[in-house]
């Protein structure tokens, strides 16, 4: 067997099928079904969870499980009926690791006699063991064998092989074996329906990232970090978006608070590489992904009282850490870490920029960006004066999203 | 003697064994040599994988097996831990 060196720190997983096969024998209800034996495969050896939740679950799943063609915004385009069948992301923070996604041009069936088409159970305890944390594997017994090996026979009859399951103990320890526990499976009826949530939890359909209107933008180890409510994106230095779905604050930012609502501004501190997180009169210092400490009030930088900002950004040039709020800002030392004197002075200084952006970061070029809505304002490095042609919209350029102008956004 | 590949075998061989990490990426700026050797042990780990015969060699067999249904990951992830039974054993 192999480890892909990462593996889920929880042992209950939330797990659903975000779209179905479109021209498959197999219904919904059946492909569930099917997901929901493949992963009690997994469960039964190790002690490990999984609860289906519904689309209006107020969490983001942690296994999204999808049927999709072709190019489908990851880096791993299927091919058409035949050749790559499917494939599943590696435990991890971000919001596609977990996520399983399945050719939807094969013809996926379930205990077909005569070998016609794909197994969709044994393709599917293929990918959740990647999805946990596994590589492929030569043992000629394992699931984990890169190529298909055909059906495996009744899912609820059906057990890891030796090597499978010594990998996934080496990934999440032994199940305590009691006596007369023999993994057991409930007969193969469809899983019940996913919970309803309480009335009263609130239904949180992710944002549209290509609307803009972010809370704070911050480029943190040379990726942009993009904040929207309980949300963020990622695009990396390449420019690549990490994933097109967001991935959620709390479950990242390890110790912020369940009461921060919003990241109004963000920047990563350059003397100690601290990322500073900023929510009503207070900021949230981070290593990494770990708060360190208790909040601080914002009069620690120079602001009154009470103030709050709508933009933080640092900039290499001077050495300086700028807050903005309104039509005017404040000015940080960095390396005497105290607020320069003299200040809020008008944010005119910066010539072209706009009243109360939404965030200003400094690219890996050293350009400075005012973010507004859904444009930005391009300063040249070294200039406080915003390019001619300021401002662009900032979809295009930083979110793959379509130009303004084109029409309604091509469905999924 | 077994038959020679066809230059667009080796190619496609090539390509293939890169794409699920037996070889390492092509480097433009340092058109790294692939020895021989390297590439005969890069194919008898994907031999390995497949359950075929490790000959080192891509043979007819080996061609076929690699327009095979799979799974779309890399087999062989770089650095991470790949512990083999026959290690295992041995100890």
């Amino acid at each position: 067997y192999a480890l892909s060196g990462s593996v889920w720190k929880k042992r209950t997983l939330t797990w659903r099928v975000h779209s179905f096969p479109q021209s498959s024998a197999l219904s919904q209800e059946m492909v569930r079904t099917l997901m929901h034996h493949a992963l009690a495969t997994w469960g039964v050896e190790s002690g490990l969870k999984f609860q289906e939740v519904g689309f209006q679950s107020p969490t983001e799943p942690d296994i999204v499980i999808d049927f999709a063609r072709a190019y489908h915004q990851d880096s791993y385009p299927f091919d058409g009926q035949g050749g790559t069948l499917a494939h599943a992301f590696f435990p991890g923070e971000h919001a596609i690791s977990g996520d399983t996604h399945f050719d939807d041009e094969e013809i996926w069936t379930y205990g077909s006699k005569d070998g016609e088409g794909t197994d969709l159970f044994a393709v599917a305890v293929h990918e959740f063991g990647h999805a946990l944390g596994l590589g492929h594997s030569s043992a000629p017994d394992s699931i984990m064998r890169p190529f298909y090996q055909g059906p495996v026979g009744d899912p609820h009859k059906y057990r890891l092989s030796q090597d499978d399951r010594e990998g996934l103990q080496q990934l999440y320890g032994k199940v305590p074996q009691i006596p007369d526990d023999k993994p057991t499976r409930k007969p193969l009826a469809p899983p019940p329906p996913p919970p309803t949530p309480p009335p009263d939890s609130p239904s949180l359909p992710t944002p549209d990232r290509c609307e803009g209107n972010f809370d704070a933008i911050a480029n943190i180890r040379g990726e942009t970090f993009f904040f929207k409510g309980p949300w963020f994106w990622r695009v990396q230095p390449s420019g690549q978006l990490v994933s097109p779905r967001p991935a959620r604050l709390h479950r990242f930012w390890e110790g912020l608070p369940a009461g921060v609502k919003v990241i109004q501004a963000a920047y990563a501190r350059p003397r100690d590489r601290g990322i500073l997180l900023f929510s009503g009169p207070q900021f949230w210092v981070f290593q990494e992904r770990q708060l360190e400490g208790a909040p601080r009030p914002l009069t620690e930088l120079g602001l009154p009282a009470g103030e709050q900002v709508d933009a933080v950004f640092s900039w290499p040039l001077n050495g300086k850490t700028y807050l903005i709020r309104g039509g005017r800002y404040w000015r940080y030392d960095e390396a005497a870490a105290r607020p320069d004197p003299g200040y809020p002075r008008d944010l005119s200084l910066w010539e072209g920029a706009p009243d109360a952006p939404d965030d200003v970061t400094v690219s890996n070029a050293g350009d400075t960006y005012f973010f507004k809505g859904a444009h930005y304002w391009r300063f040249p490095k070294g200039s406080v004066k915003a390019e001619s042609d300021s401002p662009q919209p900032m979809g295009p350029k930083w979110l793959d999203c379509p130009a303004p102008s084109a029409g309604p956004r091509s469905p999924r | 003697r077994a038959q020679e590949p066809s230059a667009q075998d080796v190619s496609l061989g090539v390509d293939w064994l890169t794409r699920y990490g037996y070889l390492p990426p092509p480097h433009p700026a340092q058109a790294q040599l692939q020895s021989p050797a390297k590439l005969r042990d890069a194919i008898k780990v994907m031999q390995r994988f497949a359950g075929l015969p490790e000959t080192g060699l891509l043979d007819p067999v080996t061609m076929a097996t690699m327009h095979r249904p799979r799974c779309s990951l890399p087999d062989v992830l770089g650095a991470a831990e790949l512990v083999r039974r026959r290690r295992r054993r041995r100890r």
